[in-house]
């Protein structure tokens, strides 16, 4: 199955 | 006070058309060294990257006396800079501490000056930090081209399979009523550079994006001959339009994963 990740599992919150 | 003088307002108008679809509401973040913008949409898959930088030929004057963030409605936007003519000169002027952000537009002939006053909205948006880092693959081709193949591939599926390897670039579908692909090679024999498809490859790479949100990247292709697409297993993409004489607009998307 594909899922779609959101950018927050990449990028940390400033 | 902040003023920055563009001798096109048809890259402003160009960049915002190619952002509103996506993004509702944004911070232009304006200081000495330019103004840029950092907004993710709704579902935080997708963020766009825009950088003006002060000290390029794009602004004819450019000012800002402290830093300032002006919170702005892109739909709204849109709509002040269709009253615009494609070959006005846009000053865009602000006080320090904003409530309302001012539109000037000059006619090349002088002979017509209009002023629009928007209202600033505060908006709480979410920055994240993304590094400097190097990717496994940069492909560079003609813009139109990659609009094209989003949008052939879109009529298939929902997302497509990227394929970087040193003969070239893949691009997959595969829906439940059928599939395509498109291949390219590196191109070593066109004599314009933007025409030239050039793969940068230190690692193969192969991902799956989801094509909405590619084609949405698209409507940024006015801004550039040629677009750049930067990929690393298992991170997020980044589309780059250059935007001569300004900086660039980025987009960056998260991965499709398999589960």
């Amino acid at each position: 199955v594909e899922m779609q990740n959101q950018l927050f599992a990449y990028f940390t919150a400033t | 006070m902040f003023e920055a003088k563009m001798l096109q307002s048809s890259v402003l108008k160009k960049i915002i058309e190619s952002l509103k679809d996506l993004f509702a509401d944004a911070n232009f973040d304006c200081s000495s060294s330019g103004i840029t913008l950092q907004d993710m949409d709704s579902s935080h898959v997708a963020l766009c990257y825009l950088k003006l930088r002060s000290d390029e030929e794009g602004f004819e004057d450019y000012r800002c006396d402290r830093n300032i963030t002006l919170g702005v409605n892109l739909g709204l936007m849109s709509k002040i800079l269709k009253c615009a003519g494609n070959d006005d000169v846009v000053t865009l002027r602000a006080e320090d501490e904003p409530n309302i952000l001012t539109f000037i537009f000059d006619s090349k002939n002088s002979e017509r000056v209009s002023k629009y006053d928007i209202k600033l909205m505060e908006i709480d948006s979410e920055l994240l930090g993304i590094p400097d880092t190097d990717y496994s693959c940069v492909v560079k081709m003609p813009s139109h081209e990659f609009q094209r193949i989003c949008s052939n591939l879109s009529q298939l599926g929902d997302s497509v399979t990227i394929d970087c390897h040193k003969e070239g670039v893949d691009f997959k579908v595969a829906g439940e009523q059928g599939s395509g692909a498109i291949k390219l090679k590196q191109t070593t024999s066109v004599d314009k550079e933007e025409d030239q498809v050039t793969v940068q490859l230190n690692e193969p790479v192969t991902q799956s994006f989801a094509l909405k949100f590619l084609c949405a990247f698209t409507k940024a292709t006015s801004l550039s001959d040629t677009v750049n697409l930067s990929l690393t297993q298992d991170t997020p993409v980044v589309v780059e339009y250059p935007i001569a004489q300004h900086g660039y607009l980025r987009f960056y998307l998260a991965p499709k994963i398999e589960e």
